[in-house]
């Protein structure tokens, strides 16, 4: 998982 | 999205509808953090840029936009509407040491260099002390109302929730973003005192004072 393109979070 | 995460985000949420609806339902912003409420208006702006840049849903994009217009909605009611109500004097936190640092931070432990992400990053290291000119407050004042008390709960709950989340969310996807998680941490452990007192006081019908 690439947490910079993750970015689905609030 | 998994359990802990929609928690966290639905806690977030009656976070703020909870402070919107004591300061209209009461006319009056006294006891919360002005400061506060300015640090968590530049934490959604700073972080919620990427409504114009990505789209991951429907939900995500309308909490963003509900997160944004709450938190500019307080800052017009406690600096504007009910501005004669704001207890400025309690709310003496100096900002400068928690925007420099943050800022400072967001340049140094960063996943990439651009302006989004390093705005992105800023926001979570803000975030995570943006409480402090409120829990400052109750501690000069040596108390909260009721409400007030439900909504730092709520508000403290949601990055609690969102640890859960990073957990679950570590060994089912291989998720793990260490800047959002060690921020998290920092987040909630600054509630530790202030959940301590809500279970001990305010769930037992009791006013928060502090001893």
């Amino acid at each position: 998982g690439n947490p910079k393109e993750g970015k689905d979070e609030l | 999205m998994n359990i802990f995460r929609l928690c966290g985000d639905l806690s977030h949420l009656l976070a703020i509808l909870l402070l919107l609806f004591k300061i209209w339902k009461t006319r009056s912003c006294a006891g919360i953090s002005g400061k506060t409420q300015l640090l968590f208006t530049i934490v959604y702006t700073a972080r919620y840029l990427d409504l114009f840049t990505s789209f991951v849903s429907v939900y995500n994009s309308v909490m963003k936009i509900v997160f944004l217009t709450a938190s500019y909605g307080t800052l017009y009611l406690m600096f504007y509407k009910f501005k004669p109500t704001y207890d400025h004097n309690h709310d003496s936190f100096r900002i400068l040491y928690l925007i420099v640092p943050a800022l400072v931070l967001s340049f140094i432990i960063v996943h990439v260099y651009t302006v989004m992400e390093i705005l992105w990053t800023f926001s979570i290291y803000l975030e995570a002390v943006a409480i402090m000119p409120q829990l400052f407050m109750v501690s000069r004042t040596g108390e909260a109302e009721t409400i007030t008390s439900h909504y730092l709960f709520a508000l403290g709950s949601y990055r609690a929730l969102y640890i859960l989340n990073w957990i679950y969310r570590y060994y089912t996807e291989d998720f793990l973003d260490w800047i959002t998680i060690m921020a998290g941490i920092v987040q909630t452990i600054l509630y530790c005192d202030f959940f301590y007192l809500y279970i001990t006081k305010v769930l037992k019908g009791k006013r928060l004072s502090l001893p």
